[in-house]
């Protein structure tokens, strides 16, 4: 599963 | 949010705090490169975009907002402070930051994980974080002597990378699907340009020396 928007890390 | 992901983001936080320390306490910047930070600040406007659009946490959010304003503000004390700017290593801080800039771009319209707006400005920000330092190593290997707090600055921005990289590998194990390979990828490139400035800090550090890069 991709990793779209959100993004948990900063 | 793991220990590992949190250690980072700490050591992050702190090396801005020694930076800032830095300057408010010497009132001077010598040793610390206009390019890296100006890079850095471009890093923050361009993926915390999703400020906007996305709420994760209340953490994340001060963190976000915290990293923008005080990369603006660093950035805008070495240009702008009367007494700082003065003290500025302009001879020596030559790297051409613009084509690293001109890089990622191009890597990000390439590759990146969907075509949106954000998306590229989120892997843009990923491939200049990368390399953002290198105008600040190089200044260092230049001007060969390097400061207490400037020498702590970086090496907390290289623990902090690699707390990150622990932070994947407890993902990997930890959760069911991840693949966030281009964070991962950028971030093992990132982390392995500190090897060689650790390795000389860790020597100083051993011997209880004064840190020193070999030209």
């Amino acid at each position: 599963e991709p990793s779209f928007y959100p993004k948990d890390e900063l | 949010m793991n220990i590992f992901r949190f250690a980072g983001d700490m050591t992050h936080l702190i090396s801005i705090l020694v930076l800032l320390l830095k300057i408010y306490a010497t009132k001077s910047c010598s040793g610390i490169s206009l390019k890296t930070q100006e890079l850095y600040a471009l890093v923050f406007l361009t993926r915390y975009l999703d400020l906007f659009t996305d709420f994760i946490s209340v953490y994340n959010t001060i963190m976000k907002l915290v990293f923008i304003a005080s990369s603006l503000a660093i950035v805008w004390c070495m240009r702008m402070h009367r007494v700082v700017r003065r003290s500025y290593d302009k001879e020596i801080d030559t790297f051409r930051h613009y084509f690293l800039i001109l890089a990622s771009f191009l890597l990000a319209v390439l590759v990146h994980e969907k075509f949106t707006f954000q998306e590229i400005f989120w892997a843009f920000s990923i491939y200049l974080e990368a390399l953002a330092i290198l105008p600040q190593l190089v200044l260092l290997q230049r001007s060969g002597n390097v400061d207490n707090l400037t020498g702590q600055y970086v090496f907390f921005l290289g623990a902090y990378r690699a707390f990150y990289i622990l932070n994947w590998i407890y993902r990997y194990f930890t959760e069911q699907h991840f693949s966030r390979w281009i964070a991962c990828l950028s971030g093992i490139v990132q982390t392995a340009l500190y090897a060689d400035f650790f390795y000389y800090y860790f020597i100083s550090w051993k011997n209880n020396a004064k840190l020193q890069l070999p030209a």
